[in-house]
Parts: C-alpha cells; sequence; structure tokens
C-alpha cells in the first residue's frame, strides 16, 4: 500500500464523516445504495463512520458525476481510460466519468457490453483515496490502479487493510474479511435470514 | 449512464460503445515493440498519458514522438509498479495494461512512490546468506 506525500488524514476528531451527492445528478435510491457498500467496507476495517447527508456543500466528502472538463483541471475522457478520481484528506472531492456505462447491480462478469463497468468497484477504490490510501502495486488490492470492464472486485485485500489501518487503527470488531463484518444492522439481518432459513 | 443490471442495457448501445472503447486509449495499440530510438507517430500522446500518470514528471513545452530516455525510463517505472516484465520496450504485455481502464489519480505525486518502483530490490536489501555443507 502507499499513502500520498505528507501522510495526509482525517484527524482524530473527524472520524465520523458524512457524504453527500451533488443534486443535479439526481441519482436513484439503488445507485446512492452502492455508495453506501462501498463505505461500510472501509468502516468496516476502521474506527471511521460514514453517514449520507443532503447538504452537499457541508459534506465531508462530496461525490458527483461530470462529463469532460469540469473545473478541477483534470477533465474526464469520455468512455472508458480514466473512470474516476478522488483527492486526498480533507479535501473530500470524489468525481466520476459520468460518460462511462456504470453498472449498479446484476452479475457485471455476463454483461454483453465490453465497457460496462462496476460502480461499486470502483467507489470502494476512490474511497481509499479520500481516505488517505495512494495506489498499490498488489493486483489483488482494492487500490491497484486498473480494473477490467466487466469485472467486479470490492472486498479489501490485506494489502488495504494493512494500509488503512495504519492511518486510522482498526476497528475493535473487525474480524478479518470485510464482506463479513459490516455493521450491526447487516449482522441482524443476516441472522434473521438465517433462522427463517 | 447507469444500469440497475445487465439485461436492461438498451442492444442499441453495444455497437456504439464498442467504437467508443478506441477513444480513450486504444490508439496506444499501434504502438507494439516499438523502443528507444524510433521514432513513431503518436508516441507523444503516450508521453502525456505518462506525465500525467506521474512518470514523467516535468511537463515540456512541447512532446516530440521520439522514443527518448524520458519515455524509456518512465516504461521502466510502470513496469516495476504493474508487476511486468522490466523491458523498458512496449511489448505487448505493456500496452495490454496501458490500455485498461484506470483511476485518474497519479501512480506517482511530487516525483515519489511507494508502489512497486519505490520498494528496495533484493539486490539492496540485506540478506541472510547461507552455505549449504
Amino acid at each position: 500500500y502507499s499513502t500520498f506525500p505528507g501522510t495526509p488524514v482525517w484527524p482524530p476528531n473527524r472520524l465520523d464523516l458524512t457524504y453527500a451527492f451533488l443534486p443535479e445528478n439526481n441519482l436513484s435510491d439503488e445507485a446512492k445504495a452502492v455508495f453506501l457498500r462501498a463505505f461500510q467496507r472501509w468502516s468496516a476495517a476502521t474506527p471511521l463512520n460514514f453517514s449520507e447527508t443532503t447538504s452537499f456543500y457541508t459534506a465531508d466528502i462530496k461525490i458527483g458525476f461530470f462529463s469532460g472538463d469540469h473545473g478541477d483541471g483534470e477533465p474526464f475522457d469520455g468512455v472508458l481510460g480514466t473512470l474516476a478520481h478522488a483527492f486526498s484528506p480533507p479535501s473530500g472531492r470524489f468525481h466520476l466519468d459520468a460518460d462511462e456505462n456504470w453498472v449498479i447491480a446484476g452479475d457485471i462478469s455476463t454483461s454483453s457490453v465490453t465497457t460496462a463497468v462496476d460502480l461499486e468497484s470502483v467507489a470502494v477504490h476512490e474511497i481509499g483515496h479520500l481516505l488517505g490510501l495512494g495506489h498499490s502495486s498488489v493486483e489483488e488490492a482494492i487500490m491497484f490502479p486498473t480494473i477490467s470492464s466487466r469485472t467486479k472486485k470490492v472486498e479489501l485485500a490485506s494489502d488495504d487493510v494493512l494500509g488503512i489501518q495504519s492511518l486510522y487503527g482498526a476497528n475493535p470488531s473487525y474480524n478479518g474479511s470485510s464482506g463479513s463484518s459490516t455493521p450491526s444492522t447487516q449482522a441482524r439481518e443476516t441472522s434473521a435470514a438465517g433462522d427463517h432459513h | 449512464r447507469f444500469f440497475p443490471n445487465i439485461s436492461p442495457i438498451p442492444p442499441s448501445l453495444v455497437p456504439n460503445v464498442t467504437a467508443s472503447v478506441s477513444a480513450a486509449w486504444d490508439a496506444f495499440q499501434k504502438f507494439g515493440n516499438c523502443h528507444a530510438g524510433d521514432k513513431v507517430e503518436g508516441l507523444a500522446k503516450l508521453k502525456k498519458y505518462f506525465n500525467y500518470f506521474g512518470y514523467i514528471p516535468n511537463l515540456p513545452s512541447n512532446f516530440t514522438d521520439d522514443f527518448d530516455d524520458d519515455l524509456q525510463s518512465a516504461l521502466r517505472t510502470y513496469q516495476k509498479n504493474f508487476n511486468l516484465n522490466v523491458t523498458g520496450e512496449l511489448d505487448q504485455p505493456t500496452i495490454q495494461h496501458l490500455v485498461k481502464p484506470r483511476c485518474g489519480n497519479p501512480d506517482i505525486v511530487n516525483g515519489t512512490t511507494t508502489m512497486n518502483s519505490g520498494k528496495p530490490t533484493s539486490s539492496n536489501t540485506s540478506n541472510l546468506h547461507t552455505v549449504a555443507h
């Protein structure tokens, strides 16, 4: 794993972070849920907590989809190429290329569209940047810079966990599997489903 | 464009999308096996790519199409970062990696990296040497 030069992080008094979506994007609840799952993967491993707010301009993390030149000096390039970018702490700016064919549910590996990109995979990666991680050479890591189209990669690898915990420490309830250590509400749902079965 | 799952993607999108794949970096495909000393039209665009992601640190006022030392050095660093064979040439594995979709954040910021190219190699770390008897 790597960090940005100077190792910027969110300060210890700002571990409960809010995020908001650019109102003009009018995202569906289903699309917003993708980001919630992505945030939960990082909060499961760390003391960080994330909650959505409707106040875009006061949110710690500002999420927006943009096309081409969107004013930050890093224009997007249309379908594929660069998919998204995010700024180091405490900027909180998280930009995605609106021209991509984002898939938010289903089995993306079976897509006939060669340019289909899994939104959750990209979101988990960019949140790593928002929290202070740079790119990793470990191919299994979320923070590896490239991702093929029609590919889903959302589970934190040990390299990601080591990196983020070096910055913020560990979540005491983290059990080493980002997919199964999400907050208690999800654990209760799983338990209830198991009882029913 | 959001798709709740794969099936609702309008079939009409598919041919357009296939054509537009080449819009981003697919032009890099034509650089197959060119190496230091060559001059190939379009290499300037590849240099801009490497500059954008931090592999060529300073932006010259005018990138040329020459396969020069800056490009070779950038290639070596890129290949090391992405676990490719470090050839310093535009071989096919490297080109196949260059055209992959990726995060827009640079791999190297302010000339420093802690990806593979910033890690010490086995030749300059202290090793335990043993001798068989």
